[in-house]
């Protein structure tokens, strides 16, 4: 049996505006279907061919080069308000194949592949020779720093004892001086107060609390400092802002976030 | 005497990869 004919096909430029929609249809996609880490903005067009579907339409198979952000995926700020992580801030890139349906002038994602990846060290250093480097999230030293942070925010925080969902990001100083970690946490049922057994405790539905903390030794001890950004409608009791902590989440930029 | 026409025009080649919106890793 004759194999059928491959659809007709094109290779419009990757600026083409028609490539672009079908570009940022799969950003949002991608976006909207990882439900860890950071969300990613684009960042170049690589490739592209279009091929002819029948009975209608035409598919765009693409690659595209995306970028990380500073906001959570959980983050409510939309994508276009989310700062682009820099290069001295060890920068991550994301790597996609993905196939887009155009049809009666909608985009429609079929598929995407992605693969995310940081800079390299050598990268990093040369734009910054004392920048922080990103670490593995299952560091010992990454796993006091949360741990510390969490408890101090706990320990702050009046209305609800938070629990940890997920260690987002992590770099350590040089010489291992100070750790810098981003995390998730969920509002539970249970007062700061009164918490026996936190696996007693309910996690609170649809409620997150993104956190960044900084970790610092010093001689006979280490200091520690956390600001959370709480998104929903979680009861928030404004904590007193600890001094020195690393970037602090910005005031409210949407609804339903709450800096504490 | 008829002198040639230019020939065909070159195929377009497209223009990949597209603009750069931040910065190369």
């Amino acid at each position: 049996a004759r194999s059928p004919l491959p659809s007709p096909v094109r290779d419009p430029n990757c600026d083409d505006p028609d490539v672009e929609q079908a570009a940022l249809a799969a950003v949002q996609y991608v976006n909207s279907n990882h439900r860890h880490g950071y969300k990613y903005t684009l960042n170049q067009i690589d490739k592209v061919r279009v091929y002819q579907r029948r009975p209608a339409g035409e598919v765009y198979s693409m690659e595209i080069d995306l970028l990380e952000t500073t906001c959570h995926v959980l983050d409510p700020t939309p994508l276009e308000n989310c700062t682009v992580r820099q290069l001295i801030e060890h920068a991550v890139e994301g790597d996609c194949d993905v196939s887009v349906l155009k049809l009666d002038n909608q985009f429609v994602v079929l598929n995407a592949k992605c693969e995310s990846s940081p800079d390299s060290a050598e990268d990093v250093r040369k734009v910054c020779l004392d920048c922080a480097l990103l670490a593995p999230l299952n560091d010992t030293k990454v796993l006091h720093a949360v741990d510390a942070a969490l408890a101090a925010f706990n320990a702050q925080n009046h209305t609800s004892y938070f629990k940890l969902l997920e260690i987002s990001r992590a770099q350590l100083a040089p010489l291992h001086s100070s750790v810098y970690v981003e995390f998730v946490v969920v509002p539970t049922d249970c007062s700061p107060k009164d918490v026996a057994d936190p696996a007693v405790c309910n996690l609170l539905a649809d409620q997150y609390g993104f956190c960044k903390a900084t970790l610092t030794e010093k001689v006979g001890g280490e200091d520690v400092a956390a600001s959370c950004t709480v998104f929903g409608t979680a009861p928030v009791v404004p904590g007193p802002q600890p001094d020195g902590v690393g970037p602090t989440v910005g005031p409210t930029v949407a609804a339903g976030r709450h800096p504490v | 005497p008829v002198i040639p026409g230019p020939g065909p025009a070159a195929p377009a080649i497209p223009l990949c990869p597209g603009r750069l919106r931040h910065f190369k890793i």
